[in-house]
């Protein structure tokens, strides 16, 4: 929220755009900024009608340098748009940056996901330091834009609820030290460690405490959210990613062509198994776990094939981690078994559990 | 990592200097009001930034925290007001 709490005393507001980007259709500069309103508008009582002359509430234009507002653009690049919080004249007036490209698609940057932010600004909201909100201060384009759990209480404290029947929710970001945190899918990459949670990815590294988070599509925007099992061909440097029946192969930030392919015709899956729950490959011989609900299944990464005798029940093959897993990985010969908010370490060559731990204790909480 | 070459320091001290002026109200003329006499304003605004940020709050420039005020954003500031 804003210092001293600035906010529109009327719920029925009034936008204009006052002139347009070469950069884009015209039509598309509409449509962004309609979506853009509607974005606000579905979380809040607020309504936001367009009128075409004269003088609105909030007034939209494209502008560059020094655009006598005191507070000129940089040009290319840095800051990209600006709002002013509720108020007469310039109060709630959103500004873009002529100087930069702007655009309806992935390429930088797009008007849609600037919009929606500067008009929370014009609302009356600030920044947040949620990384999965639409009010963090830096550009991040995850491919949807929608807003976060964070963005619709921010909205919502200061004009209310929302008008509509089904009050809306929005995505949570993940906390790393949050001890009921659970993971979609984890994965070595390169010696990292990588932990999959929705749109997000979190590692860690020796030499920075931090837990890093950010979106997973920060490196592979073709990958899409809530991904289901990862494990790492180390040998030959590719990422395997896994959602329903579909999966990717990444190297480094490049996914490589030809993906999604499908499980069945490549690793030889029955059809009846509709997606992996988790995947880890043994790197000293080659074969690679699949978990599917309470059975494995055990490929050969050099015959390409399922091995014989599989599937068989996890609590046969594993004995002592239940009987579904969330998420596996392996490290320095061991494997680590992710289910709900536990931790299972075990030696595959004794199949013994040698560790319980908690989900999240590679994150020095 | 390579050695940071002066230029490349001079380079990293405009970037911070521009970074904390722009969004954490850091006094470009250097007369920040102070309360205490020996508190640099410029590391306070830094462990400012990275503490919004998430960052490990050092009050120096590391990679990190060039990486982040490299990144294009939003022009209005994270601690004060924009009006």
């Amino acid at each position: 929220l804003t210092q001293g709490n600035p906010r529109w005393e009327r719920t029925n507001l009034t936008y204009r755009i006052e002139n347009y980007t070469p950069d884009m259709a015209r039509a598309d500069v509409d449509h962004a900024i309609e979506k853009a309103f509607q974005l606000w508008s579905n979380a809040s009582p607020l309504t936001f009608t367009r009128v075409f002359e004269g003088q609105a509430d909030i007034m939209i234009s494209f502008v560059r340098g020094d655009h006598r507002d005191n507070s000129p653009f940089d040009g290319p690049g840095g800051m990209l748009a600006h709002a002013f919080q509720p108020g007469p004249g310039l109060g709630g007036d959103a500004h873009f940056d002529e100087d930069e490209m702007w655009t309806n698609n992935f390429r930088n940057y797009n008007l849609y996901r600037v919009a929606a932010h500067e008009l929370g600004h014009s609302l009356g909201l600030s920044h947040s330091t949620d990384i999965g909100a639409l009010m963090y201060p830096s550009y991040i384009f995850s491919g949807d834009v929608q807003l976060s759990q964070d963005d619709i209480d921010g909205i919502q404290a200061i004009y209310g609820p929302s008008q509509n029947p089904t009050q809306p929710t929005g995505p949570q970001t993940p906390q790393a030290c949050d001890s009921k945190l659970t993971f979609d899918a984890i994965t070595t990459i390169r010696g990292e460690i990588m932990f999959l949670k929705d749109r997000f990815y979190m590692r860690t590294n020796s030499f920075y405490p931090e837990v890093e988070l950010n979106f997973i599509s920060i490196f592979w925007p073709q990958l899409p959210n809530g991904l289901q099992a990862a494990y790492e061909v180390a040998d030959r440097d590719e990422v395997r990613f896994f959602k329903g029946n579909k999966y990717w192969a990444v190297r480094g930030q490049n996914v490589l062509h030809g993906y999604p392919k499908d499980i069945y015709r490549s690793f030889g899956f029955p059809r009846n198994v509709k997606n992996i729950d988790a995947a880890v490959s043994a790197e000293d011989t080659g074969k690679t776990y699949f978990f599917v609900a309470n059975k494995c299944w055990r490929y050969d990464e050099y015959k390409r094939s399922m091995d014989a005798g599989y599937p068989k029940m996890i609590a046969e093959e594993f004995p002592g981690i239940g009987n579904k897993v969330d998420a596996v990985f392996q490290k320095d010969g061991f494997f680590y078994f992710f289910r709900g908010t536990r931790q299972y370490k075990l030696d595959p060559r004794t199949k013994r559990i040698l560790t319980l731990l908690k989900a999240n204790s590679w994150f020095n909480c | 990592f390579p050695a940071a070459t002066s230029e490349t320091q001079e380079r990293d001290v405009q970037i911070v200097q521009k970074y904390l002026e722009n969004y954490y109200n850091l006094k470009s003329d250097g007369k920040q009001v102070e309360k205490q006499r020996n508190r640099n304003p410029v590391v306070e605004k830094l462990k400012q930034m990275q503490k919004f940020f998430g960052l490990k709050v050092t009050g120096k420039p590391d990679a990190e925290t060039l990486q982040v005020m490299e990144k294009p954003r939003c022009g209005v500031p994270d601690v004060a007001q924009f009006v």
